[in-house]
């Protein structure tokens, strides 16, 4: 499942970009 | 290059001008669509119909209850010193006058401090707020509490200023609210212009004296509903990011702009994701909130229906501050939300509108984030939106195409890449 809330997310802020920047 | 996908399709290919127009055609049938009004419900009618044939999923109404204030017949003239009609617009909740009206001398004040240091004088007068327009957070408290504070010190009526950026002799109305323990007066809002006139009269030491006539109706509270479409999520189903605008306005002009554009790129924004043949991982949900104008009565019954499900919204977007052309999102949320807002704004580059900015809120969505969900709201001109807020002039001529095109892109991006990444915003 995908973390909300006051989870931790499994990602780095890096990972978290380069999937933004999948987008465009 | 699913955003650009989205950018082309909005603003340069077959769904241009699309928002502008089902709008239009929706003011243009229904015209202003007041809390507790037959416009309003035909509307919601309209709009359920609408969603149902655009192929939208799971769209239903949600039954809510809602205030249902009309304004009558209403007059003000000033008798002296020379005779004037003033075009004035009672303010929602408002009590009336007595059948003859209230015909009384008129106080001038530029503030409430004012009101205070001169509460002697304000006893069986009307008091006349001449308030400057600073922004409209700070000066709607003249509109919202003037009939408060002026009954406070015994007055009969309170004709306030309208909170407006610029006037054409053009008053605005809005809600109002009475205070229990403190008489209820009769409370309107009058034009700019007409509140300087009578400051400057009254700075010269001239006695004025107005006529003031109001047969507004309260009635008791109507069925409505809150609509609601969704394209369902394709792998967190039950997790929802919330695109929103009201359907509701005030009984003047179109409520084209407020909150017209609002409700009809939300629309558009799942239209888009549709047309593209689109499905983010979770469910991106519209809702047309009703009785916005009345403080977010619809949108506070659908909180109080739905924040079990609270840990359950990645993003909650409100557009009720119009659609013209977007200079960027307002975000509220944690720091980690922020820097990746940041991100997904940054794919909108090829509109050269890529800003975060502070203060995401909105009045149906603002529950949500004070319970801690992400929250979204999209900025543009405020200053020439509180040209026509609430005033005759809020119709489609304010209305602009290719305004709504961009702002719709926006929405659209926004909302579903959101929707669709991995994870849900982070709140710590």
């Amino acid at each position: 499942k995908s973390i909300y809330k006051n989870g931790i997310s499994k990602r780095t802020f890096q990972e978290i970009k380069e999937e933004i920047a999948s987008y465009g | 290059d699913i955003a650009k996908a989205i950018i082309n399709l909005a603003v340069y290919g077959k769904a241009q001008n699309r928002s502008y127009e089902r709008l239009a055609l929706l003011v243009d049938t229904v015209g202003p669509r007041l809390s507790g009004s037959k416009n309003l419900e035909k509307a919601i009618q309209i709009m359920y119909q609408n969603l149902q044939r655009d192929g939208l999923e799971n769209v239903h109404l949600e039954p809510v209850r809602i205030p249902h204030w009309e304004r009558g017949e209403e007059s003000a003239v000033m008798l002296e010193p020379r005779t004037h009609k003033i075009a004035m617009l009672g303010l929602g909740s408002s009590i009336r006058t007595p059948p003859e009206g209230i015909t009384a001398e008129v106080l001038v004040v530029t503030s409430f401090d004012e009101l205070q240091r001169r509460a002697s004088e304000a006893r069986g007068k009307i008091v006349v707020y001449n308030q400057p327009y600073v922004n409209y957070s700070k000066t709607v408290q003249y509109r919202t509490q003037g009939a408060v504070e002026a009954a406070k010190v015994g007055a009969l009526a309170s004709l306030i200023r309208s909170v407006a950026s610029f006037s054409i002799y053009s008053p605005h109305t809005g809600i109002q609210e009475y205070q229990d323990g403190v008489p209820k007066i009769p409370t309107a809002c009058i034009t700019v212009e007409d509140a300087e006139m009578m400051s400057r009269m009254a700075a010269r030491g001239i006695k004025i004296v107005i006529q003031l006539k109001m047969v507004e109706k309260t009635y008791p509270d109507a069925d409505s509903f809150n609509t609601v479409a969704e394209i369902t999520g394709s792998k967190y189903p039950e997790q929802v990011v919330l695109v929103s605008g009201h359907l509701d306005s005030w009984d003047v002009g179109q409520g084209a702009m407020d909150d017209g554009g609002g409700v009809f790129i939300s629309w558009e924004a799942l239209s888009l994701i549709k047309d593209l043949g689109l499905r983010p991982k979770r469910t991106l949900r519209l809702v047309l909130w009703t009785a916005e104008e009345q403080g977010g009565i619809g949108a506070f019954q659908y909180y109080q229906l739905h924040k079990v499900n609270v840990s359950n919204y990645s993003l909650v977007m409100e557009s009720d501050a119009g659609t013209f052309l977007p200079t960027g999102l307002q975000f509220t949320g944690s720091e980690k939300a922020r820097a990746i807002m940041e991100e997904v704004m940054s794919l909108l580059q090829p509109l050269n509108i890529t800003q975060v900015l502070s203060h995401g809120e909105g009045t149906d969505i603002n529950f949500w984030i004070q319970a801690g969900v992400p929250g979204a709201s999209l900025l543009d001109d405020l200053y020439k939106y509180f040209f026509f807020h609430h005033s005759y002039g809020d119709t489609m001529t304010v209305m602009d195409p290719k305004q709504m095109n961009v702002a719709a892109a926006v929405w659209a991006v926004v909302s579903y890449v959101v929707a669709d990444m991995e994870e849900m915003l982070p709140r710590s």
